[in-house]
């Protein structure tokens, strides 16, 4: 595994291995790709982000971060074999060359390591970060209902057994205060991309709110190019609206959290499948979904450097 | 590992907003340790719902009683788990 060449994209890997391989890349790209560690879970395992960057300090970025809910696996597969596209696509790509010279692109493959490492060892079917919570027996936080936006509101339960629990307080889940504290840091992220399983869906803001964001109709638009290009491989059908009007309100989420931070092009996905495997989606289909959704990346990417603001 | 021998992954189609209704209470039924996959929210919307073993009979006829669609989505969850796991490890030795 410690070569990158001979690493299968086409299984699913425990923790260590993708931390393994994550080393393997910036070796290899050591001028394009480097490895941030912007904190430590709630079980003290390092979380780290890829940074692709061609120079420039702080220039403009955007983030995508996957597997914040554990048990999606082929949102952490989509997201190593990304790593890998953007990295050995640099150079050769004139498109994605041309928006590395001009932005950075951070990647967080494993944003909830302690529940990734849970579904290896535990249990398959754990979806929420790892923590004790005071006063239950019950441990772990929904992270995607933990963020400062409409923190507590409808879709998210108070119930520390609930597998939608919001937690005690917002960023009370050190994952999520790790992302948001380098985001803020950072100061100049100009698009959030969520990539979750599974309903083969495109959102952006609000899920808290079903009123419109300002930017919807943008959005909407952006969303749609970015499907038509992702149908445009395997003919993959995908819906694209807001959270709320999509599929559920669901209040604390991340994309919500990013929108309300100023970063207009905040998304989120929803890959493979519509309801023959769900969370289990077979290894053979790693490839197919993470090329199709490339494409769809790349599309808003493409259009985030194109309109800056 | 938690094992999951003999639970089932359940496709709902709900027909009402009382069908949806019934499957929101049965959200709220916690000793049958049902997984919601895709919760019932819209008429519109599939529910998903893995239900452990032990609680398939009671879920089923629970629908069936109220008139509610369902498919069996997945038909042993801990068969397919065994399947992702020999698949893991034939990739390890390779």
């Amino acid at each position: 595994e410690r070569n990158s060449k001979s690493f299968n994209f086409g299984a699913y890997h425990t923790l260590e291995t993708i931390y393994n391989w994550m080393d393997t890349l910036v070796a290899d790209h050591p001028s394009l790709v480097s490895k941030v560690n912007i904190g430590s879970s709630y079980e003290n395992r390092p979380m780290y982000a890829l940074k692709f960057s061609t120079g420039g300090d702080k220039r403009p970025a955007i983030w995508i971060d996957a597997g914040i809910h554990s048990r999606e696996w082929v949102s952490q597969a989509t997201a190593v074999w990304t790593a890998n596209k953007i990295a050995t696509d640099y150079g050769r790509d004139a498109s994605l060359t041309s928006l590395l010279n001009n932005m950075d692109i951070y990647l967080m493959i494993v944003t909830n390591p302690d529940g990734y490492v849970f579904t290896h060892t535990g249990n398959r079917m754990w979806r929420k970060t790892r923590s004790r919570i005071s006063g239950s027996s019950c441990r772990g936080v929904d992270p995607n209902r933990n963020w400062d936006a409409g923190f507590g509101g409808p879709g998210a339960s108070k119930n520390p057994c609930s597998d939608s629990y919001h937690g005690p307080s917002a960023h009370s889940e050190v994952e999520v205060q790790n992302v948001v504290d380098l985001i803020k840091s950072h100061g100049n992220f100009k698009a959030f991309i969520s990539i979750h399983a599974y309903s083969q869906l495109l959102m952006y803001p609000y899920g808290y709110s079903c009123n419109d964001v300002p930017d919807a109709p943008e959005l909407d638009s952006v969303g749609r190019s970015a499907v038509k290009a992702l149908s445009s491989l395997y003919g993959t059908r995908y819906q694209v609206g807001s959270i709320c009007k999509i599929i559920y309100q669901a209040s604390g989420g991340s994309i919500d959290w990013s929108y309300n931070h100023g970063i207009k092009y905040s998304f989120a996905f929803e890959l493979r499948d519509t309801g023959r495997y769900g969370f289990l989606l077979p290894a053979n289909q790693i490839i197919p979904t993470a090329s199709e959704t490339w494409l769809a990346l790349k599309n808003i990417m493409e259009y985030v450097r194109d309109h800056p603001y | 590992q938690t094992l999951f021998i003999g639970d089932q992954v359940l496709r709902i189609t709900v027909k009402s907003e009382e069908q949806l209704g019934l499957l929101q209470s049965l959200e709220e039924e916690q000793d049958l340790e049902l997984d919601f996959w895709l919760h019932p929210i819209s008429s519109d919307l599939p529910v998903d719902i893995r239900v452990p073993f032990a609680s398939l009979q009671t879920v089923k006829v629970f629908l069936e009683s109220n008139d509610i669609p369902y498919s069996v989505m997945i038909k042993d969850v801990q068969e397919v788990l065994d399947k992702e796991q020999s698949d893991m490890e034939a990739n390890t030795m390779r």
